[in-house]
């Protein structure tokens, strides 16, 4: 120990169809659900040592972070301001024996809490940023600090080239889902919320890998790859 | 206009906006051109006490269509994906995705808490519409394996004589893992999911897919207490609220399974991400 011993019997376990189709009492769903938690953390430990190992570090901690959502990217461990000329560097493991191509979305945000409050300073900003013709992502304030405009960002493959995104707003039900999840795992609600999913075309060969670049971009004389929103809604009267 | 095509590679799906909801499946490269209605019901169970209906004995009392609320339908159209936002009522909420360079429809369905305040347990439906002729009969997977032909019939055999009441038919839906699909003489309309749910066709080019229940009744065969489950947070508990994703797919008569087997195993096993920041050189 610690191995993943535990985690192999729960996973077992689960495959009984009550705890597939949650057919049972609720004492046995709670255990389904304990037992596959055990197994977890052991495994975590196995993780968390053999990469150690794997790296060669000596601390325990560079072995990243913990993530207990089932969408890794909520977690605030993976979020990364892009001011500054940071990278949010994604890795993409492919775990199957042929080349595969497919989207991944992954939510971007914003600063501020207050709509209100982000879309009055965001329309000031973006005016003046118009103006100055020098349209950039970031605005900061010396009241409110930086506001992620959320505007251009550029994802580029690991050659370097540039790949089309595209920025999706993210309407009131999946802020609500957003929430409840981290309400559920997390126990609070979530420091900030997302307003966007940035998605691009990954690929990944057989049981490989593949890293892609995400950075502020800055506006182009030519219409930037991930055009804004169309959004059309059918109003009842029309 | 009323017609909304959706859609930035050679799949299309047609919305209609008055009705806010979809009504056409356009495949460009294929030639495939359906008529596909989606929509969602919910089944409410019998309560006498001879055989609730319950965990294990499904005794539909009754079926209840659910109309998209007056919401606007919103699309929003881009270079990778378009997406279209439904909103059925309070606790059903839908997102139907329709990527570059893929030719099925993702529908991602948000579902819960079922509410309860009227005493009446449901087991909510998604239900997939076509003209197909499709005589009864449709495939559903065995764990993930082969897919094993099913035929819809109107009585199970296994009910002693009498005991039907003209509502209740005992109609199982079969467990699907990985997916399910109807065929007529020249297509195959097929759906894949990303976790267990009931799944049958009770009539021709239909197929149904069970998503969500919350029951109040036991159906006395052994799990002795119904089933529903909350969660609490903060001291406020509700119903279970479910997020899943199942995608649809219409082929020429043949060309299907390929699909079903690959893609199948792609919602199995998605890409694994990883994120870390690079400032400079310096990747931490």
């Amino acid at each position: 120990r610690p191995n993943t011993d535990y985690l192999a019997d729960a996973l077992a376990l689960a495959q009984h169809h009550d705890a597939v189709s949650g057919t049972s009492k609720q004492h046995v769903a709670n255990d389904y659900a304990k037992r596959l938690s055990i197994g977890y953390e052991e495994a975590a430990k196995v993780v968390e040592t053999s990469l150690a190992s794997i790296t060669r570090s000596s601390s325990k901690t560079d072995s990243g972070k913990k993530c207990l959502l089932l969408n890794i990217s909520y977690c605030p461990s993976s979020e990364v301001d892009l001011s500054n000329g940071k990278n949010l560097v994604v890795v993409v493991y492919n775990p199957l024996g042929w080349k595969r191509e497919d989207i991944i979305r992954i939510p971007a945000r914003s600063e501020m809490n207050s709509t209100v409050m982000y879309s009055f300073i965001s329309t000031v900003h973006w005016l003046l940023s118009l103006l100055l013709l020098s349209y950039k992502p970031f605005v900061c304030s010396p009241i409110l600090g930086c506001l992620v405009i959320d505007g251009n960002v550029i994802v580029k493959d690991h050659r370097g080239n540039e790949i089309e995104s595209q920025l999706v707003p993210l309407l009131n039900a999946s802020l609500a889902i957003r929430n409840y999840y981290s309400m559920a795992y997390l126990g609070k609600f979530p420091s900030v919320t997302p307003k966007y999913w940035l998605a691009f075309s990954a690929s990944a060969p057989p049981l490989g890998l593949n890293t892609y670049f995400i950075s502020s971009g800055k506006q182009k004389a030519i219409a930037a790859p991930s055009k804004n929103q169309v959004v059309y809604s059918s109003k009842e009267k029309q | 206009k009323d017609v909304i095509e959706v859609g930035p590679g050679d799949l299309k799906l047609v919305f209609s906006a008055k009705q806010r909801k979809l009504i056409g499946y356009i495949n460009s490269r294929t030639k495939v051109k359906e008529t596909v209605r989606q929509s969602y019901s919910f089944y409410t169970g019998a309560t006498d006490i001879k055989q609730a209906s319950g965990a294990y004995i499904f005794r539909p009392n009754g079926t209840n269509s659910l109309k998209p609320d007056h919401q606007a339908l919103t699309v929003l159209r881009g270079p990778i994906l378009d997406e279209v936002h439904q909103r059925i009522n309070s606790w059903i909420y839908q997102i139907t995705r329709v990527y570059k360079g893929k030719e099925h429809a993702e529908f991602e369905f948000i579902v819960g808490p079922i509410p309860i305040s009227d005493g009446i347990g449901k087991e909510v439906v998604t239900k997939i519409l076509t003209h197909m002729k499709t005589s009864k009969t449709f495939y559903t997977d065995s764990s993930g394996r082969d897919f094993l032909e099913r035929v819809y019939s109107k009585l199970s055999k296994r009910l002693e004589p009498g005991s039907e009441s003209a509502c209740c038919r005992k109609l199982l839906p079969c467990m699907i893992n990985l997916g399910m699909y109807v065929k007529d003489d020249d297509k195959e309309l097929s759906v894949l999911v990303d976790r267990s749910v009931g799944g049958a066709s009770i009539k021709d080019g239909e197929l149904e897919l069970m998503l969500h229940r919350r029951l109040l009744h036991d159906d006395g065969r052994g799990v002795a207490e119904a089933l529903n489950e909350t969660v609490c947070v903060q001291n406020k508990c509700s119903g279970l609220t479910i997020v899943g994703k199942y995608y649809l797919r219409i082929d020429p008569l043949g060309e299907a399974a390929k699909w079903r087997r690959s893609f199948g195993q792609e919602i199995y096993s998605p890409f694994l991400l990883a994120f870390t920041q690079q400032e400079g050189d310096r990747w931490t």
